[in-house]
């Protein structure tokens, strides 16, 4: 019985197979965000040369941010032959606890917006990629100057100041925030995704 | 952000370029390491700030985009 689905080849070199067809999907919020073109330009540029059908829509409200994500699983669904990975980019203002502004002013949760994802079934078993350039919160942080080592590192050499939340790995064996009743059998919803935020929760990106 | 984008994606955007073969998680762990570097100064700030970036990972293999 194997009620995850397929295991992963064995080893340490087992690799996701990405013959299929690859999607990208960028959200970004321009309005009132000097320069975050530069961004919808090099990220769109990065994608096509890695072989992403990509989309970009630019400026969508907070419902359009949940409508676009909707389209693309439907997309995805939809594709004749296989797909095999997916990247969504939301660029935007946002807020502690995942909060993502429209271009309205309206919010939305990221958690919401991720979770359209999980239940893609083109995508199963296959990467899903997300990078969140967004504000996560107020706070600066100023980093760990050489104030913070003994005396003897100080005086040694004095490092360059290194952020607070820099160097921390922290293994979860749930998905925090999730239910604990865990997957459907048959599926694995939240395996397979890769999340990267601009910033630590709480703080300024920049 | 108001003159070349964000840190973040201009950093990753980098790194995936001149590397595009290797591992996306050990690229993801250069671009933290490069915008760790960084001293930013953010709007209506005088001081110099850092950022870190977040990862959050649930893959089961390696993830190489070419």
């Amino acid at each position: 019985v194997e009620p995850w689905g397929p295991e992963p080849e064995p080893g340490p070199s087992a690799q996701y197979d990405l013959s299929g067809a690859r999607a990208a999907l960028l959200l970004a919020v321009t309005q009132g965000r000097p320069g975050a073109q530069h961004d919808v330009e090099a990220l769109g540029s990065l994608c096509q040369a890695l072989g992403f059908e990509t989309t970009l829509r630019t400026d969508p409200t907070a419902q359009a941010f949940q409508e676009e994500m909707a389209q693309f699983r439907k997309q995805l669904d939809a594709h004749r032959g296989p797909v095999s990975c997916a990247l969504v980019a939301l660029m935007a203002h946002g807020g502690p606890q995942g909060k993502l502004l429209g271009a309205d002013g309206q919010e939305r949760q990221l958690e919401v917006l991720v979770q359209e994802l999980s239940h893609c079934g083109a995508l199963r078993g296959c990467p899903k990629i997300f990078l969140f350039q967004a504000c996560r919160g107020g706070h600066r942080d100023a980093g760990m100057g050489p104030a913070a080592l003994p005396w003897f590192r100080r005086w040694l050499r004095a490092p360059p100041a290194t952020p607070s939340q820099a160097d921390v790995l922290h293994v979860c064996t749930d998905v925090q925030g999730r239910s604990s009743r865990g997957p459907t059998p048959g599926s694995l919803n939240q395996a397979d995704v890769l999340m990267v935020y601009a910033a630590a929760e709480g703080c300024v990106a920049y | 952000r108001d003159e070349k984008g964000s840190d973040f994606i201009q950093t990753l955007v980098e790194v995936l370029r001149a590397d595009p073969k290797a591992d996306l998680l050990e690229l993801m762990t250069e671009v933290n390491r490069q915008v760790c570097e960084l001293d930013v100064l953010g709007p209506d700030c005088d001081e110099r700030r850092k950022a870190c970036l977040e990862i959050h990972s649930s893959l089961r293999r390696r993830l190489c985009l070419q």
